[in-house]
């Protein structure tokens, strides 16, 4: 069915209203954020709604975003066509100033707005996520079980911003994590936060034993650590040929 | 090969080091196994010097990455390496500072591994610990456990990161590579990672290769 107005701060999909528009630009520059000329994905279509408390406001949008396409090999791993996302962002809107708590962005699969529910990978896989948690509830260690309840509560919960702080306090605490201003940590905080979310996904999609969950580079965006930490070469470069070993039996 | 083999309990392997913001993970597997291979020939383990590669091996990137295998010939070529407490790690590159007076280390050559992932662990049962190459996928929040990613996501053919095979086993019937990592003990299990074996994850079998020492 076309989506409809759930409540009366429910805004359906179209341009972003005016009540809208400052969270969704912010959003949209998180998304951005690290990316190069040309490579930055711009907005279609908003749908969202505001939930306020105190001096807060608290932002649920989904949006549609294009992405140009991508052929260069610095900054995808696989060559891609332009592709629309459909995107759950999630910000808050304190005293003026923007918290991005979530992102998460899949492709859409079938054409978005207008035509009922989006159909993405994203939803279909937060679906799958959310039932494969729930058959693994013992295999985490308490801060990543903490954190996985907290993603899945209700989203508009009153206290999962202030969860989810206490959680990156203890991040930055236990990693003696320094940032250089107070927006730096804010973006720090919205990286943890889609970290988890990251996470989250891996574990459920892990056939092993592995728990996966808050680590040292929990603060790095995926580019960030692959730039400092990764070795793109190993797969570049054919590298000195070497001798083929005897196996053991013909030492 | 033995059902299970563990180098560290044998004394072949140095402590976990870390890399630091640096993309120097080739040369930490290679050091960890040339200090293997040493230990296995000459009886001494001696904890090696990545910065001496970093520095000197022309043929790699310091930390913008680099390969096994030309750290190995460049090993061979500057006549060793010094040890770590000579030549220091500093997490970017120098001028090369190596002395080859100072070198307690030589390789003799380096050879290229088997595929096949029971020949690797009969291999690194009876020769040491091996340098290989893998996906990281997942491990920027692998926290403990057999890891194990759909093959999609961890694809063989997207190897970015160098680590050191150190053992194997099963735990709870669940086959397993131990990898020493180098990105410090506060990482994954006090620095190792359990990575499932037997079945190709994320590449491990892909690019296995060890120095020779004679």
């Amino acid at each position: 069915a076309p989506a409809q107005p759930r409540a009366a701060s429910f805004q359906a999909w179209g341009p972003p209203s005016p009540e809208l528009l400052a969270p969704t630009r912010f959003a949209l520059e998180m998304f951005n954020r690290g990316r190069a000329a040309g490579t930055r994905a711009v907005l279609g279509l908003v749908r969202g709604r505001v939930r306020r408390a105190g001096q807060g406001s608290l932002y649920s949008l989904e949006a549609t975003l294009e992405e140009p396409p991508c052929n260069d090999p610095m900054v995808c791993r696989l060559p891609v066509s332009k592709k629309t996302l459909l995107c759950s962002f999630q910000v808050l809107d304190e005293l003026g100033r923007h918290v991005l708590l979530r992102k998460d962005c899949g492709p859409v699969d079938t054409k978005v707005p207008g035509a009922g529910e989006p159909k993405s990978a994203f939803t279909q896989g937060s679906a799958m996520i959310s039932s494969l948690s729930q058959n693994h509830p013992d295999n985490r260690n308490e801060t990543f079980s903490s954190v996985i309840s907290l993603l899945n509560e209700d989203p508009l919960s009153q206290d999962l911003p202030v969860k989810m702080a206490s959680i990156f306090k203890n991040f930055v605490i236990t990693y003696n994590r320094t940032y250089e201003s107070k927006e730096e940590a804010r973006w720090r905080l919205s990286v943890f936060v889609n970290n988890m979310v990251r996470a989250q996904k891996i574990q459920a999609l892990d056939r092993g034993t592995a728990q996966y969950g808050v680590t040292k580079f929990s603060d790095l965006t995926e580019e960030e650590f692959r730039t400092i930490y990764l070795n793109t070469l190993l797969r570049k470069e054919p590298g000195n040929k070497m001798k083929q070993a005897k196996s053991v039996g013909d030492l | 090969a033995p059902p299970e083999w563990d180098w560290r309990s044998k004394g072949a392997v140095t402590k976990v080091k870390d890399q630091g913001m640096c993309g120097s993970c080739w040369a930490f597997s290679v050091t960890g196994n040339v200090e293997g291979q040493w230990f296995l020939n000459q009886g001494t383990l001696l904890s090696l010097s990545e910065q001496e590669l970093l520095d000197c091996d022309k043929m790699d990137k310091a930390c913008m990455g680099g390969l096994p295998s030309n750290a190995y010939s460049a090993i061979k070529n500057l006549g060793g390496l010094e040890t770590e407490d000579d030549y220091s790690y500093q997490g970017h590159m120098q001028s090369c500072n190596f002395s080859a007076e100072k070198a307690k280390v030589y390789i003799n050559d380096s050879v290229e591994l088997s595929q096949n992932e029971q020949k690797l662990a009969a291999w690194l049962a009876k020769r040491g610990p091996i340098s290989v190459a893998i996906n990281a996928f997942g491990m920027q929040f692998y926290r403990h456990g057999i890891s194990r990613p759909l093959r999609p996501l961890c694809s063989p053919w997207l190897i970015d990161h160098a680590v050191l095979l150190v053992g194997y086993g099963n735990r709870s019937d669940v086959p397993f590579w131990a990898i020493k990592n180098s990105w410090g003990t506060d990482w994954g299990e006090k620095g190792y990672y359990y990575l499932h074996r037997g079945s190709g994850a994320c590449g491990v079998n892909t690019m296995a290769s060890s120095a020779v020492v004679d």
